[in-house]
């Protein structure tokens, strides 16, 4: 995945929340 | 359910109050940390040594140049309406006195207005500010410009009110700021006890007389070190979160809220990311930043020395507001940066520390929000904060190992989730 070098994120910020709610 | 193993480690488990006494062993042994001082660089080679013992990766020592001033006998007497010692803690910075003092009728002062108004009576006095207190950074300003001010007017010397939200007859002290082209006079500050009674002296007509006696000296800069240690990414080694607080401290107390508590929660939030054998995609940096209190001194020259990476930032965090009970994490960023902030404070939940305010703020950490890098600090209880501030009430009596559990908490699941996920903070 990319790495916000470019400051565009591949992932939908559904797909985000779902990245960060594993972590609990 | 990371976030779940380092709260349950560091507020129930075997990390339990181990920030506390790592730090009441470290200030309890080497006192308060004044830039300068023999005991701030003694800090740091303990410090140096601790993190090494802690087995963090990549420790070491930036070398910087930091201010060196000393405090000296000081001494302040109301001779007139009637004797009285006072309590009086000279700013860092200033200027002595000669040997005798200087005495002089004072002039009471609420405002930076008020001074300018009554600017012909100023000539030959001392000024007394006895300006209310607003907040920290709206009354500071008379700490750090007053002496500044009533030189402007000819004043001989100032005595500002002590910056605090309360007070049992604590002078605070801090740094102020001389002016090129403006003359420097010495300035102290006194108890806001004191502070109300002149003002009440001079409200009905007494002449109020004080003899100040100051032996602060400015010496040359003197050699010092930030001191850093990581975890090391294991994915994006190159990227960074970086967690920090500063070692050094003012000269009375023992430098332990202030802040002590942010330095070794910062350390804490390390150890216990590496205690759960947890390596981040990102690198995890702790500094700890000599020189804080004359103005960010070393933080400013670790900036000149590591800007040309701030592309590969992701997050800078700051803890120097206090380690009581955390209410939540202030945050500078992009409205995307803030939303996914929002999402890993949800991962708080447990401990009730779910907010996320405004403001991101650190002396240490500006210059790299300045620059566009997301910022986050801690925040708790400020009005306890600011009533031990820099003050002789600066010690471990303040502090409580299981506020400064949650702290380290908070610290290390924002530091690690941020520094793990897999793309950076969003800048713009």
């Amino acid at each position: 995945a990319a790495i916000y070098q470019n400051g565009v994120s591949q992932n939908t910020f559904q797909e985000i929340k779902e990245e960060i709610a594993h972590y609990k | 359910d990371v976030a779940k193993a380092i709260i349950n480690l560091a507020v129930y488990g075997e990390a339990q109050n181990r920030s506390y006494e790592r730090l009441s062993l470290l200030v309890d042994t080497v006192g308060p940390r004044l830039s300068g001082s023999k005991n701030l660089e003694k800090a740091i080679q303990i410090m140096y040594q601790n993190l090494q013992d802690d087995r963090l990766e990549n420790v070491h020592l930036e070398p910087v140049k930091i201010p060196h001033w000393e405090r000296g006998e000081e001494s302040a007497m109301m001779l007139e309406p009637r004797l009285h010692k006072m309590a009086i803690l000279g700013l860092g910075s200033s200027i002595g006195t000669p040997h005798e003092g200087i005495t002089a009728e004072v002039l009471v002062v609420t405002s930076f207005d008020e001074l300018r108004r009554r600017a012909s009576e100023a000539r030959g006095k001392i000024v007394v500010y006895n300006q209310p207190y607003v907040n920290y950074s709206k009354s500071v300003q008379y700490r750090v410009s007053g002496a500044v001010e009533a030189a402007k007017v000819g004043a001989l010397a100032s005595l500002i009110r002590s910056v605090t939200s309360f007070s049992i007859y604590s002078p605070h002290t801090g740094i102020q700021k001389y002016q090129d082209g403006v003359p420097k006079i010495p300035t102290a500050c006194i108890t806001v006890e004191d502070a109300e009674m002149v003002a009440r002296m001079a409200s009905r007509g007494s002449r109020v007389v004080v003899q100040l006696k100051m032996g602060a000296k400015n010496y040359p800069d003197v050699d010092s070190f930030n001191t850093v240690a990581e975890i090391i990414g294991r994915k994006y080694p190159e990227q960074v979160v970086l967690v920090s607080g500063h070692l050094d401290s003012w000269d009375v107390g023992q430098g332990a809220m202030d802040d002590g508590g942010g330095a070794f929660i910062s350390w804490e939030a390390l150890s216990l990311i590496k205690d759960l054998g947890l390596r981040p995609k990102r690198t995890l940096r702790l500094v700890l930043w000599t020189a804080e209190e004359q103005g960010g001194i070393g933080a400013f020259q670790y900036y000149q020395q590591h800007k040309a990476n701030i592309s590969n930032y992701s997050l800078v965090m700051e803890s120097d507001l206090g380690t009581f009970l955390p209410s939540g994490l202030q945050f500078t960023g992009s409205e995307k940066a803030r939303a996914i902030m929002k999402e890993v404070m949800k991962l708080l939940q447990p401990i009730n520390v779910t907010q996320l305010f405004t403001a991101g703020e650190g002396t240490d950490i500006s210059f790299w929000i300045q620059a566009g890098v997301p910022g986050a600090s801690l925040l708790d209880d400020l009005y306890k904060y600011f009533s031990f501030h820099h003050s002789r009430g600066d010690t471990m009596t303040v502090m409580d190992p299981e506020q400064m559990n949650v702290a380290a908490a908070v610290w290390a699941v924002v530091s690690y989730v941020i520094a793990d996920r897999e793309e950076m903070l969003p800048r713009n």
